[in-house]
């Protein structure tokens, strides 16, 4: 038996909003720890790891491991029925072939339930190397979205490069160049609206707009972003879950030609 | 700019 019940089913629904552009099915793996997906999209480019862990839950409870695949337009449709103020409640049986999502409104006067077909998929689990990151940028999640979106309308890459002064996001296309520079703030009162750069060394790589901006689909699960990079090492773009997890998309850079 | 890299080159099967 698997039971999972979280009071905020906005929460799973901004998850949801954050993955289901990059994939178009995915398998939950639940355990006594949490619920875990890790899954490439379909071009191998890009890569997305999400961790709930079971204590972030207001009830887990999972008696037996079990893979749940699920087409994530379908579970985007069924969690499209939820209120915001909903409180969503996951189960499912041992060995069984559907999991059903029961939504409950604050004062209960409202339940619905909705049962969906789960899919067997064929998973490849890939082995992420431990790595000694050169940079690690942490900065708002708002900041991010916001320059990936003006500099992906010039070109179709984006280089960033990380020094100790700070980091510098660069394109340029048809009709010319942009740039937008972010210098490490000093402001250690608010976090949530810092720039932090921890540098072992300079850094520069290129990366896909496209998948940057869907990266970016995340933003509302957190105030801060933590970009990391290494030479010739996959981006890793980290979202902290406020008490349930994380959200790491990886992306492979491009090379010159 | 550049050609895109796979995942799959910096990623193994477990």
């Amino acid at each position: 038996m698997f039971e999972a019940r979280l009071v905020n089913s906005a929460t799973f629904k901004k998850i949801l909003d954050a993955i289901k552009d990059l994939l178009d099915q995915a398998s939950f793996d639940c355990s006594e720890s949490g619920i875990q997906l890790q899954a490439m999209d379909n071009s191998h480019v890009s890569l997305v790891s999400l961790n709930l862990k079971s204590d972030g839950f207001d009830k887990y409870r999972c008696d037996r491991s079990l893979t749940m695949g699920m087409n994530l337009a379908s579970l985007s449709k069924v969690f499209r029925c939820s209120g915001s103020d909903d409180t969503v409640t996951i189960k499912a049986q041992d060995d069984a072939d559907t999991v059903t999502f029961m939504f409950e409104s604050k004062k209960q006067e409202k339940i619905s339930d909705y049962e969906m077909k789960l899919m067997n998929l064929d998973q490849e689990h890939l082995g992420i190397p431990e790595t000694e990151f050169s940079c690690i940028i942490k900065m708002p999640s708002a900041e991010f979205a916001r320059i990936v979106r003006d500099l992906s309308q010039f070109g179709e890459s984006i280089v960033i490069s990380c020094t100790k002064e700070g980091v510098k996001f660069s394109t340029q296309g048809d009709i010319g160049t942009g740039n937008v520079k972010l210098a490490q703030t000093n402001n250690f009162d608010k976090e949530e609206e810092s720039v932090i750069i921890d540098m072992q060394e300079p850094v520069s790589l290129t990366f896909a707009c496209q998948y940057l901006n869907l990266f970016t689909k995340a933003t509302p699960l957190s105030n801060q972003v933590t970009l990391s990079m290494c030479d010739n090492v996959p981006l890793v773009v980290e979202y902290q879950i406020p008490d349930l997890g994380h959200l790491c998309y990886y992306l492979a850079p491009k090379i010159e030609e | 700019a550049g050609n895109q890299t796979s995942l799959k080159n910096f990623f193994k099967p477990k």
